[in-house]
């Protein structure tokens, strides 16, 4: 069972999540205009800005966050932006948006020039992550808790990390032992937040 | 690609937004 401050924590944290998004007009460019090869690049390039941007926001509202020293704060998000933003991508993709709108943006990427040995990858990824038919409570915290790892580079306060990170593990392992009793291999996954790493 | 966007100077900028407010 959640405790009240555990539920409190996740709804916190959801709601970070999903207020935080990709501008409309942005989202808007990506799924109606058409652009070539080139032009699809620079789009995606201008998307991959607005989506760090997107996850500094998020993260400034994970409890505790803007407590940790400066630079460690900033640690932390170089350290995890890529995995983070992955995680977020996947998400978008499992979700399977309404109008073929991952088949637009499947397409898209796939037309940008990015090599071949990049995307192959990364669709597989999405894949996986959509195989496991995470909630929306589990997207969000395997986040935090991604972003909230203590040893990324250069972090100087790693017991801080911890201490932050520590409690949304463990709200983590229980909301996944609730909505997939049956299934070990996603409780299995989120109780290492090394995850990340071997999936990339 | 992540350092050719300046991933850091983005963060920053990203974090010190209330600040300025």
């Amino acid at each position: 069972e959640l405790s009240q401050d555990q539920q409190v924590l996740i709804s916190y944290i959801v709601d970070a999540h999903n207020k935080h998004r990709i501008p409309q007009d942005m989202a808007r460019k990506l799924l109606q205009e058409q652009f070539n090869a080139e032009e699809n690049f620079l789009l995606l390039t201008e998307m991959a800005t607005s989506h760090v941007q997107v996850l500094v926001e998020f993260t400034k509202n994970i409890p505790g966050f803007q407590s940790l020293d400066h630079e460690d704060q900033i640690a932390l998000l170089k350290g995890s932006a890529v995995e983070a933003m992955f995680l977020r991508s996947a998400q978008v993709f499992s979700k399977k948006l309404p109008n073929g709108h991952t088949v637009v943006l499947e397409d898209r990427i796939r037309r940008s020039g990015i090599s071949e040995e990049f995307i192959t990858p990364m669709f597989n990824f999405y894949k996986s992550i959509g195989e496991l038919q995470m909630m929306q409570e589990e997207h969000a915290l395997l986040t935090a808790i991604t972003i909230l790892s203590p040893d990324r580079p250069y972090v100087k306060d790693q017991q801080a990390v911890e201490r932050l990170q520590e409690p949304m593990l463990e709200v983590l392992r229980k909301v996944c032992k609730l909505q997939h009793p049956t299934n070990p291999a996603l409780c299995t996954a989120s109780r290492s937040s090394r995850v990340m790493a071997h999936e990339r | 690609p992540a350092s050719n966007l300046g991933l850091e100077d983005i963060i920053r900028k990203a974090l010190m937004g209330n600040m300025e407010e």
